[in-house]
């Protein structure tokens, strides 16, 4: 199976596995170009040197394939050394030792519960969520209760302006104090009784 | 965050209710001084 | 003697049909308005939600949910002002309807009298 290397693509940023691959197609490439050049300085010391060309002998198709061929031969020989490198870097540099805990990772050495922590933890989260459920439900009631208030308010203020309303039509036609009012009536039909009285016995 | 945001709107809560508190009162007030009339008629009435 | 009887009794007459014409307005004015004004809003009944104690008890604000006092019945009992008027306003109209027919005979009088 395959070793992901989890904790040390934590702590590196990049897989190892990724970083190595970067090398070898980096050394690959390097080894391509210089077999290039190895090509053409071979054809150009071929070209000058005296019945060169054509009539030397060698031709540049021969050229470009012993370059091919010794191409092959030095990849061969590089995978093979790269294989060795790649498990060196992977072991020895490319690594986080299985003693060592990163320091993000040093409050679980602080507190090694285990499964018992792991336990209390979960319980203790479970209780925050509830208590945060809780919270949030008495948030909604309160925005519920305002929401109730704004309607009984509506009502209220309803009724004063239907008061204020019955008043001002009170002083619209009648003005002054309605207790007056009706008082000056009580008083006035006490003496009209009186005048009444007077005059049906004054008729008499 | 969820106990501040309910601790603002407690706040709220507790004002709307002295508002309506209030507001019930002075319908109550209204409503008295009408019926100290109802009580001066009753005396034009005797 | 019975010429000035007959002019306070005309004096009172006229001020008192002056008053009673204000109190007829104010009990239309009322006639006109007290029902509507009585009937509840259609978003006063706001459906309140049925706190059950259980949940909130251990929130950072069981003391404002438990102390809710009833809203629907604060609204409800405004039934009750609007009774309480229909009363006082019933019992002004049965004093200005006698005290109208005072007046019609106190002036019958008079015309008698005249």
């Amino acid at each position: 199976s395959v070793n992901p290397m989890t904790y040390e693509t934590q702590f590196f940023g990049f897989t190892p596995q990724t970083c190595l691959l970067r090398i070898y197609v980096a050394f690959q490439d390097y080894l391509f170009e210089v077999m290039l050049t190895v090509e053409r300085v071979i054809l150009k010391r071929l070209e000058a040197a005296p019945g060169g060309g054509e009539g030397g002998g060698v031709s540049p198709v021969q050229i470009r394939k012993g370059t091919e061929k010794f191409l092959r031969f030095l990849k061969e020989r590089f995978d093979g050394l790269f294989a060795t490198l790649e498990t060196v870097l992977l072991q020895l540099v490319l690594r986080v030792p299985d003693h060592v805990l990163l320091p993000e990772d040093r409050s679980h050495a602080r507190h090694p519960g285990g499964r018992e922590e792991l336990a209390r933890l979960r319980e203790e989260a479970d209780r925050l969520r509830g208590r945060y459920e809780a919270e949030a439900r008495a948030g909604r009631a309160l925005m519920a209760e305002l929401e109730e208030q704004r309607a009984a308010r509506a009502q209220l203020e309803k009724t004063l302006r239907w008061f204020d309303g019955l008043e001002g039509a009170w002083r619209e036609h009648g003005g002054g104090d309605p207790r007056e009012s009706l008082a000056f009536l009580r008083r006035g039909a006490h003496r009209l009784r009186d005048v009444v009285g007077d005059v049906e016995s004054k008729g008499r | 965050g969820q106990r501040d945001e309910n601790r603002r709107l407690a706040q709220a809560v507790l004002a709307g209710r002295e508002r309506i508190r209030a507001l019930q009162e002075r319908i109550q007030a209204r409503r008295d001084a009408w019926q100290a009339l109802s009580q001066d008629q009753r005396e034009l009435l005797t | 003697g019975m010429e000035a009887a007959v002019g306070e009794m005309k004096d009172y007459i006229t001020r008192f049909s002056s008053e009673c014409r204000a109190w007829d307005q104010l009990l239309l004015h009322y006639e006109d308005t007290a029902k509507e004004v009585s009937r509840p809003r259609e978003d006063a009944q706001v459906a309140a939600d049925q706190v059950d104690p259980a949940w909130y008890l251990e929130t950072s604000q069981s003391e404002v949910l438990s102390s809710k006092p009833d809203y629907g019945q604060i609204v409800s009992g405004q039934g009750q002002v609007f009774d309480c008027m229909e009363l006082v306003m019933d019992e002004l109209q049965v004093s200005m309807r006698q005290l109208k027919a005072f007046m019609d005979d106190s002036t019958r009088l008079l015309q008698k009298m005249s």
